[in-house]
């Protein structure tokens, strides 16, 4: 999904 | 959120707000390479270019600014700060650090997870940040002192990036398809810049003598 693909990490 | 990206997040806030209370405090920055202040300051720019425009969280934002704010702050004090700038060693901080940029820009270009901007950017600053320490251990190497502002420092960013690993494999198998090459990898080759500092660092703690690199 997008949401695993965006980069949630600093 | 596990506990080792949070613990490697706060080792990294830790390591920057350090720095910056030090220089601040007593006024000096011996010892600190400016080319890797400047790096990590475009590490964050280059990064955290979707601040404004993706919003993951009230923590990942806040954080953001604040690492932003602390890089160029201390860029600013070891640059432009009257007193602090005088004690700077610039003699010894010789790195051609552009020489590190540019391959990480080329590389960006051909590896990244999407060939736009942002994510070119992204790749750019992950690159960037695995090599941006360099100009520091160069300094220390030249310099030979590692007084204990730039060990802690360098400590915390070391400690850092072990916990990134371990939040790596973590979020690796509670995740599904949680894949990202491009951080795994350049975060490994990061972490084995500090390997080194790490094995001297701890055994002049351990002997209880004064941290000496190796010629």
């Amino acid at each position: 999904t997008d949401k695993a693909k965006t980069h949630d990490e600093l | 959120m596990n506990v080792f990206r949070l613990a490697g997040d706060m080792t990294h806030l830790l390591s920057v707000v350090v720095l910056l209370l030090k220089i601040h405090t007593i006024k000096s920055c011996a010892g600190i390479s400016l080319k890797t202040q400047e790096l990590y300051a475009v590490v964050f720019a280059a990064r955290y270019l979707d601040l404004f425009v993706h919003f993951v969280s009230l923590y990942n934002t806040v954080m953001k600014l604040v690492f932003l704010a602390s890089s160029f702050s201390i860029v600013w004090y070891m640059k432009r700060h009257k007193i602090v700038r005088r004690t700077y060693d610039k003699d010894h901080d010789t790195f051609r650090h552009y020489v590190l940029v540019l391959p990480c820009l080329l590389l960006a270009l051909l590896i990244n997870e999407k060939f736009t901007f942002r994510e070119v950017m992204w790749a750019f600053s992950i690159y960037l940040e695995a090599v941006a320490i360099f100009p520091q251990l160069v300094l220390l190497q030249r310099t030979r002192n590692i007084d204990n502002l730039t060990g802690q420092y360098v400590f915390f960013l070391g400690a850092y990036r072990v916990l990134y690993i371990l939040n790596w494999i973590y979020r690796y198998f509670t995740e599904p398809h949680f894949v990202h090459w491009i951080s795994w990898v350049a975060g490994i080759v990061q972490t084995l810049l500090y390997a080194d500092f790490f094995y001297y660092y701890i055994m002049s703690w351990k002997n209880n003598v004064k941290l000496e690199l190796p010629a």
